[in-house]
């Protein structure tokens, strides 16, 4: 998991 | 999604209405560094363009959505609606020294060299200082309404509460978001000396918060 397309917060 | 992170975005919320709630009722932004805000409205314009490319939640939505309203609706009130009453004589924080250095900082450290994720970056590094013309300010003047200082408390604790969050995540899910942790320490390090301050002063003192 590079961090990419998973800023699942606010 | 945990208590922390929930309780978290509702104090970043209930921040955000209660200056919101003050500027309107007061009809009147004495005190309030409208750089500060402008620069909260860029955080959520670069790190939420996202709502157009990946769908996290129907939570994840609606929160973004009422971030970016609420932070547009707080900078329309300071320049356009009540701006006869900004105290831009106080908010004299020089913007460009924190933009520059952010700027740089997200093209050297980010996830992927993308368009959005450069933004992301930005307004993650971005959120950690942009309440430093806020702050400033009040030290010019040495002084704070009470209401101000509310604000800035839950402000602060949705950053305590995020760290909270993150050690619960690292240890519940593994999940570590570096650039997110790393600034987001530094944010809530700032708030550190105004939580002693708001403690001693405004929780003792029941008034306005001045400084020594």
């Amino acid at each position: 998991d590079d961090g990419v397309d998973d800023h699942d917060e606010l | 999604m945990n208590i922390f992170r929930l309780a978290g975005d509702v104090s970043h919320l209930v921040a955000i209405i209660i200056l919101l709630l003050k500027i309107w009722r007061s009809k009147s932004c004495a005190g309030i560094s409208g750089k500060s805000q402008v620069l909260f409205a860029l955080v959520f314009s670069t790190r939420y363009l996202d709502l157009f490319t990946v769908f996290v939640s129907v939570y994840n939505v609606v929160m973004k959505v009422v971030f970016l309203a609420l932070s547009y609706a707080t900078v329309y009130l300071i320049y356009m609606r009540f701006r006869n009453s900004y105290d831009s004589e106080n908010d004299t924080f020089r913007v460009e020294f924190l933009l520059v250095p952010v700027i740089g900082l997200s093209f050297l450290e980010n996830y992927a060299f993308t368009p959005l994720e450069i933004l992301w970056t930005f307004s993650i590094f971005l959120e950690a200082v942009a309440i430093m013309p806020q702050l400033f300010m009040i030290t010019k003047t040495g002084e704070a309404e009470s209401i101000t200082t509310h604000y800035l408390f839950f402000l602060g604790l949705y950053r305590a509460l995020y760290i909270a969050n993150w050690v619960w995540r690292y240890h519940m899910e593994g999940f570590f978001d570096q650039i997110a942790v790393v600034s987001g320490v530094v944010q809530t390090i700032f708030y550190c000396d105004f939580f002693y301050l708001y403690v001693t002063r405004v929780l003792r003192g029941k008034g306005k918060m001045s400084l020594p």
